[in-house]
């Protein structure tokens, strides 16, 4: 499904470089579920977001259901990044002035469809249809993260990119959150995870450890 | 240091009313350490933003060492908040446009203080000296947030409230990051902090649990 081949990210502010990734090779199947570990600013985030199409890679090649991504133009990459790539940020970015059930109808309005049901129900999946109306600025921390991962599959996805989805979720809501993925997982959707927590990691099936800007091992592993 | 009595805080959206805090009683001395946790939703920021002088409780009393808060003028509040408060929050609050460096001065700036070795100490003990010129969208989550830590902690405040600090780090970070409190906990800082992480909580030597909107348990613990 996805596949980087010496993938590099330099960010360059003013005369300074950062290596966030230095030549990473990563294949990924459909229907796999990943989980990314690592020090934090050892370029997890920097991977996930090259392979939601939210970046380009400084150096190398990235291709999507074998197609090169560098040939796809804005357009295209927009389009793959609605209908097929489902993220999650490691902060959130939820509309500030919209509801909690308008942030996840977004992408279903983006694609031309109107469907508040469907949005409903995306967000009774995350245990906070009681909260639809509320604003981001009127939810709680780990609210916000489970409305985020709400907007993220509500298009149900290919593929679903989460970076640290329950980082502010206590250990029953983080359990409820790995099931539905788990569950979604094993209707087909393939799962990449960049988490911290080792807890988390375990519904895996797959680990692979970041340093420095590079892949220091690549495991599988029994999923919980 | 400081006191809650039956203190409640009620959110009013339109006609919905979000109960938060229903009758909180809690009393903290000078120099302990406290872990506040419970489910997502069940109030922890709520109290803690109380706590930190940034929000004001519907109804019950809140007495800073010793003085009842609602006496006290928007002046005053902002001045001890800068002074006496160090506040860590769960999504981190740092100031766009502003480098780590700058944000960690930001304090300092505040209190008609101008002292920028201090502001890189400060960054050094969170291990971020090497990032003092990035923009928070140049920084990594996890080194967002400690960059946040050192600017709660650059003044010295009396008391420490953070909530979620190691949300976004890695396992070594977060002992990193729960080491230097406990430093400044030896040192006679008083430290509150909501955590969701077993393994974090374990530093502190009282544990907090909120549900709904109440504590439901209040122990002391052996700390790590
Ligand atoms: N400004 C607001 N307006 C309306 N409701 C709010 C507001 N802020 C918080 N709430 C609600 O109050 C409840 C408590 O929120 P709070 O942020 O204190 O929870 P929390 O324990 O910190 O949760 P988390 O662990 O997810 O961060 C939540 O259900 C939330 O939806
Ligand atoms: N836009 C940017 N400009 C400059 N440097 C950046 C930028 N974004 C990230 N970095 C740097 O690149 C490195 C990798 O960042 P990245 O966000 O990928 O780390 P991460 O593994 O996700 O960390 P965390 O676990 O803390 O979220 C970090 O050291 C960070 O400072
Ligand atoms: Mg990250
Ligand atoms: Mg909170």
């Amino acid at each position: 499904l996805i596949e980087l081949r010496q993938v590099s990210k330099v960010y360059r502010m003013g005369g300074v470089e950062v290596h966030a990734l230095r030549g990473v090779d990563l294949q990924v199947e459909a229907g796999e579920f990943v989980a990314i570990m690592g020090p934090s600013g050892s370029g997890k985030s920097t991977c996930l977001n090259l392979l939601g199409l939210l970046d380009r890679p400084s150096s190398g090649e990235y291709r999507f259901e074998g197609q090169n991504t560098a040939s796809l133009s804005e357009v295209e990459r927009a389009r793959l990044r609605n209908r097929r790539i489902g993220f999650v940020f490691q902060s959130f970015n939820l509309l500030p002035r919209a509801t909690a059930l308008e942030n996840v109808e977004l992408p279903l309005v983006y694609a031309g469809v109107r469907d508040r049901r469907r949005a409903l129900a995306a967000l009774r999946a995350v245990g906070l249809e009681h909260r639809a109306g509320h604003l981001p600025s009127q939810l709680s921390g780990g609210e916000q993260q489970r409305v985020a991962i709400a907007r993220a599959l509500v298009m149900r996805p290919a593929l679903v990119l989460a970076d640290e989805p329950t980082g502010n979720l206590d250990s029953l809501a983080s359990v409820e959150i790995m099931s539905l993925l788990q569950t979604l997982n094993q209707e087909g959707i393939t799962v990449v995870m960049v988490t911290h927590e080792p807890d988390v990691a375990a519904f895996a099936r797959r680990v692979v450890q970041f340093r420095d800007g590079r892949i220091v091992s690549d495991r599988p592993q029994q999923a919980r």
